[in-house]
């Protein structure tokens, strides 16, 4: 199986 | 007090349209570089970031830096009162609660106007860090558009494969499963139609589909699409606005378990 990711873990918060 | 005046007001048409059903409300920026989104879908598993730079607009009157919230659908539905060859023009006041958008049909002989109500919307905004990314792959956004359709009638997913041998779509389903291959191909009469890949390593990575099918709702503004993939990264989906600007999409991958 595989999991969707999220786009905050690979861009912070400026 | 901000006034832009868009010649080719089709423009702003089209990038609503691209990302309406993406992001519901969000913060338009405009400072003296442009007129800018970033913003996240509800999920936050994509991001999209949009630029109009200021020389795209024929008049670009920018005092302050400025953040105007909005409802995109609601945004959506003013836009599509402007014809197709209308030249728009964003007009707020400083400290306005509100946004004017007025509408010129081409020969002067209508001008309409439809204010719409500015939103207080929090929203974070995100670095993205500059990536060198595996694979980059230039090819004509509307085949593009078309593989993203076909596939979704038969899975979910979309692994992105570069290689050598060119780039992979493949989905898999209850039904069976699908590949397409594109391979580089540059001997064609207009650089619009090329399809280029420029490869370090071999990437594969897997997406949800209904993500990138939304993405391509972005094809009218652009011939080309630019995929960018790396291990393990977000994919960026670039339609370039010709010298005015871009709208980029940012896709987190599934990750294997």
């Amino acid at each position: 199986g595989s999991r969707q990711s999220r786009i905050t873990s690979f861009f912070t918060k400026k | 007090m901000l006034e832009l005046r868009l010649v080719q007001g089709s423009l702003l048409k089209k990038l609503l349209e691209a990302i309406k059903d993406l992001v519901t409300d969000a913060n338009f920026d405009c400072s003296a570089t442009g007129f800018s989104l970033q913003a996240m879908d509800s999920s936050h598993v994509a991001l999209v970031s949009l630029l109009l730079r200021s020389e795209a607009f024929e008049h670009y009157r920018c005092d302050r830096n400025i953040s105007m919230g909005l409802n995109l659908s609601n945004m959506a539905k003013v836009l599509r009162c402007s014809g197709p060859d209308d030249i728009i023009t964003l007009k707020a006041d400083d400290g306005g609660d509100s946004l004017t958008f007025m509408f010129e049909s081409p020969n002067q002989d209508k001008i309409a106007d439809f204010e719409m109500k500015l939103m207080d919307i929090d929203s974070e905004h995100l670095g993205i860090p500059d990536t060198e990314y595996q694979a980059i792959v230039r090819m004509p956004s509307a085949e593009f558009a078309r593989i993203c359709k076909d596939l979704s009638g038969i899975g979910d997913t979309i692994a992105i494969s570069v290689t050598k041998e060119g780039v992979k779509f493949s989905t898999r389903g209850d039904i069976g499963s699908a590949n397409i291959v594109c391979r580089q191909n540059t001997s064609v009469d207009k650089p619009e139609d090329a399809t280029i890949i420029e490869m370090e390593e071999p990437v594969t990575l897997t997406f949800a589909l209904r993500y990138i099918n939304s993405f391509t709702k972005a094809t009218p503004l652009s011939n080309q699409v630019t995929l960018s993939l790396s291990s393990d990264l977000p994919v960026v989906v670039e339609y370039k606005i010709a010298e005015m600007g871009y709208i980029r999409f940012y896709l987190a991958p599934k990750i294997d378990e």
